[in-house]
């Protein structure tokens, strides 16, 4: 023994990569695994998401998404040669199966970068909105549709697929500071006559709502610093004076107004899931005629949202950043959630220009939002209106 | 990038589209 201790030679060799790397999505896998066996409730019985699916979600969770979509963000805002840009848009739009027949300019060299032609306008009239109660707010694929079982409170990604009601749009949570007001500019959007806009939309709207407007925070009231308020791993001390003025202020959050995620009897929640491919038009616009109460910005993944990932990755929806805008119409509750992505990761309103997503910097805990109303938008309805097809904001690359 | 609409209609609403239709903003999602 001693022998062979002391005189066997040793004689390193190298391991290949592959087996090192197979070794380690193995452990990964194996690691995750356990872990989807678990449910994680927050302090408050919440669940909080965490990544499930087959080992390659786990591969391309490992990837630094966020950091990757905003990398891609930065080389598509470079600006192109004069020469190039019909070139390499014409290539794009070949590639991509865009119209180029639709876009704003004809002259293609009025778009400096990628990401301005991606971000494109559409020539005035090329989309014809239909007179029905509900219309598309975006160019894209239905990926699916249907009802929300009302005790259930699930939501179907894909046929079989499901995530939480809830985790998707958020709960108010007992005792978190009020949500910040939007403090709107003016000339931000056209202006919308509040009561010809209820008039002709049919939306209803409370005697509290129209005489309750004297605790409504405005512009004036309160010098609020907008924006990422309220989660209490904010430390911002601005923002901590802001929600501290606004309570001595009497400023009351509105939630009680959103109408319920419940629905009235004889009512029922339904749900539609778009989805845009590359090629497409990216803006968005209103889907119907409603008011926008509220905001709430989930920081989270940059996971591609595509057919192949959506399939694959449970809770796709509720892990990636989104911005679930909150509000009403003439039928109740109604919502309305962009969902980033990795080559999509900045969500644009017009009428919020403060909101700013896939910025670098801390992340908030999983499943937590940041809140911002627009009761200032208007007094009378207690939010944004918009108009059907109104646009209303979009996608930008990074 | 996706959206998603969550909303709250009268039991007899009916959705005038198909999983996987390509679709235009303004085109009929569905209706009362």
């Amino acid at each position: 023994l001693v022998n062979a201790w002391t005189q066997t030679p040793t004689k390193w060799f190298p391991l290949p990569l592959a087996v090192g790397a197979l070794l380690l999505v193995a452990m990964q896998y194996r690691k995750n695994s356990a872990r989807a066996k678990e449910v994680v409730v927050d302090e408050h019985g919440i669940e909080v998401v965490k990544l499930r699916g087959p080992w390659h979600v786990h591969v391309i969770g490992a990837l630094p998404l966020r950091n990757m979509s905003r990398l891609w963000g930065y080389i598509n805002s470079l600006e192109l040669p004069v020469w190039f840009r019909p070139i390499g848009f014409r290539l794009y739009a070949g590639v991509f199966g865009c119209n180029l027949d639709e876009v704003e300019h004809d002259d293609l060299r009025t778009y400096k970068s990628l990401g301005d032609f991606f971000y494109r306008r559409l020539k005035e009239g090329v989309r014809p909105v239909d007179p029905a109660v509900l219309v598309s707010p975006a160019d894209g694929r239905i990926l699916h549709f249907g009802s929300i079982h009302p005790h259930e409170r699930t939501v179907e990604q894909v046929k079989g697929v499901t995530y939480s009601l809830d985790a998707l749009l958020g709960v108010d949570r007992p005792g978190s500071p009020p949500p910040t007001p939007v403090i709107m500019h003016p000339n931000s959007m056209p202006v919308v006559d509040e009561h010809d806009f209820a008039n002709v939309n049919g939306i209803e709207y409370t005697l509290d709502q129209l005489m309750g407007t004297s605790a409504t925070p405005t512009s004036e009231d309160v010098p609020h610093k907008f924006g990422d308020q309220v989660d209490a791993s904010v430390d911002d001390q601005d923002q901590v004076d802001s929600v501290a003025v606004a309570r001595e202020l009497g400023v009351r959050p509105s939630l009680q107004r959103t109408p319920s995620m419940t629905p009235r009897a004889g009512n029922d929640l339904f749900f539609t899931v778009i989805y845009l491919a590359p090629g497409d038009y990216h803006r968005f616009h209103s889907p119907t005629a409603w008011v926008v109460e509220k905001r709430r910005h989930f920081v989270g993944e940059l996971f591609s949202v595509s057919p192949w990932m959506a399939n694959r990755l449970p809770n796709l929806f509720v892990l990636n950043e989104r911005v679930a805008l909150l509000g009403k119409w003439k039928h109740g509750f109604f919502s309305m959630v962009p969902v980033g992505a990795t080559n999509v990761g900045s969500i644009m309103l017009n009428f919020d220009s403060e909101l700013r997503t896939n910025v670098r910097g801390k992340r908030p805990p999983p499943g937590t939002f940041t809140e911002a109303v627009y009761s200032s938008a208007s007094k009378i309805l207690n939010g944004q209106p918009l108009t059907t097809a109104q646009e209303m904001g979009g996608f930008c690359l990074g | 990038s996706t959206i998603v609409l969550v909303f709250e209609a009268p039991a007899d609403f009916e959705f005038s589209v198909e999983a996987g239709q390509k679709i235009q903003v303004g085109q009929k999602l569905g209706d009362v």
